[in-house]
């Protein structure tokens, strides 16, 4: 049951698919689970939609974790996310009213066969699995495969560096099943979040080049307002702020892809932590560290619902 | 061992290049020694100021500290053996039930 399940370990693809299984059928009035495609190794690509069926047409919020297999945490906080979400949806009024108008889509894992190699055979995997002809090395970095200045600064297009493009835009089955999701569905969907590590950074639009995006005052403010939040819990600092000025310039991401895709509030977390650990975040900091970003999410969100256009 | 005892006497080095010098330096090595970058995420990114945490190999590593302590590079090494902070990341835990 979702009391017994532990989120302060780490679980493997099968643990979190099979959790995913169960809430879909022990929380009719909350959770719906399906799949949107199938990843290159041809594991499902599940999603949970999260929030209170109460009418068809709902605005939404795209939450995704696990781009990159290596950055275990980013999984662990997408559970963790739904687990207070339903936990406190009857107690917390701010969930209440998140859950009661907004969808949450929530992908736990993007890169299903990247993150399960990383439990069996390389832990520092980061890429998906995929393979081209005509050279040894497996793998796309499904964060530079998107159809924005794809394969262009801050990308590689040899095959056996970490941030491989691809051989052409949403060449990935991963990325292209959530490309095709988020396209269907872009009018309703008003912000994507996307859940990375390490550097303990909030991040928005744009990464590909130093411009500001034309909504800036709004999506800074947010921001802000989240990092802030975030530190009053554990006393832990994040730096906010456009990637290409706060973390480095790089192309063919997905939040900028979703940003130029209409999608308004774009942002992707660097979790914990800065370096102490890496990725090899203990599990004993699984807990303090979803339990403060829990909190920037639900700022962003309430920000979102409240004030911005 | 987790992982075929595979990283055992891995390490994961911290360097912050002083200069586009350095910066120039260590780009050329990383590339010779094929280091797993953790930070930035690609080796275009190393520039001076930029911190830069790389996963190598044991045997390269002798190959990396030797060449760090002859151009007097600054480091610092963030996990001495990384095959044991491997068995160390879930150890707190191991004994419960997952479930």
């Amino acid at each position: 049951s979702l009391s017994e399940y532990n989120y302060e370990v780490y679980h493997s693809l099968e643990d979190i698919q099979s959790w995913l299984h169960h809430l879909n059928q022990t929380q009719p009035g909350l959770v719906r689970v399906f799949s949107i495609g199938r990843s290159y190794e041809g594991r499902p690509l599940f999603i949970m939609q999260l929030g209170r069926k109460s009418r068809a047409y709902k605005r939404a919020v795209w939450i995704d974790c696990g781009i990159h297999a290596r950055e275990w945490i980013g999984p662990a906080f997408c559970q963790w996310f739904v687990r207070e979400a339903i936990l406190t949806y009857k107690t917390d009024p701010a969930m209440k009213k998140m859950l009661n108008h907004l969808y949450f889509y929530i992908m736990p894992v993007f890169n299903v066969d990247g993150y399960h190699f990383s439990w069996t055979h390389d832990r520092f995997w980061r890429k998906t699995r995929s393979r081209d002809s005509k050279f040894r090395c497996r793998g796309v970095d499904a964060n530079r495969n998107w159809k924005v200045k794809w394969c262009d600064e801050g990308a590689s297009a040899h095959p056996c560096d970490d941030t491989y493009c691809g051989p052409f835009p949403e060449s990935e089955p991963e990325v292209k099943a959530v490309a095709n999701f988020l396209r269907k569905h872009r009018k309703r969907i008003r912000a994507y979040l996307s859940f990375h590590a390490y550097a303990q950074m909030l991040l928005y639009p744009y990464s590909y080049k130093y411009a500001t995006i034309p909504n800036f005052s709004c999506v800074e403010f947010a921001a802000h307002k989240a990092v802030k939040a975030l530190r009053s819990v554990h006393g832990i600092r994040y730096r906010h702020g456009p990637a290409s000025q706060t973390l480095y310039v790089s192309s063919g991401n997905s939040m900028d892809w979703a940003y130029k895709n209409g999608i308004p509030y774009a942002f992707a977390f660097e979790l914990r932590d800065t370096g102490h650990f890496g990725f090899l975040l203990p599990e004993m900091l699984i807990k303090p560290t979803c339990t403060e970003t829990m909190l920037a999410v639900k700022n962003i969100t309430m920000h979102l619902l409240k004030k911005c256009p | 061992h987790s992982y075929d005892n595979r990283y055992a006497g891995d390490k994961v080095i911290r360097l912050i290049p002083k200069s586009e010098e350095e910066a120039l330096a260590l780009k050329n090595i990383y590339h010779q020694l094929k280091v797993d970058l953790w930070q930035p995420s690609s080796i275009s990114y190393v520039s001076e100021g930029t911190i830069t945490d790389v996963h190598i190999s044991q045997n390269a590593s002798r190959t990396l500290l030797a060449f760090l302590q002859e151009t007097h590079i600054y480091y610092k090494v963030l996990i001495e053996d990384l095959q044991k902070a491997v068995e160390n990341e879930n150890s707190l835990q191991t004994q419960r039930n997952r479930r």
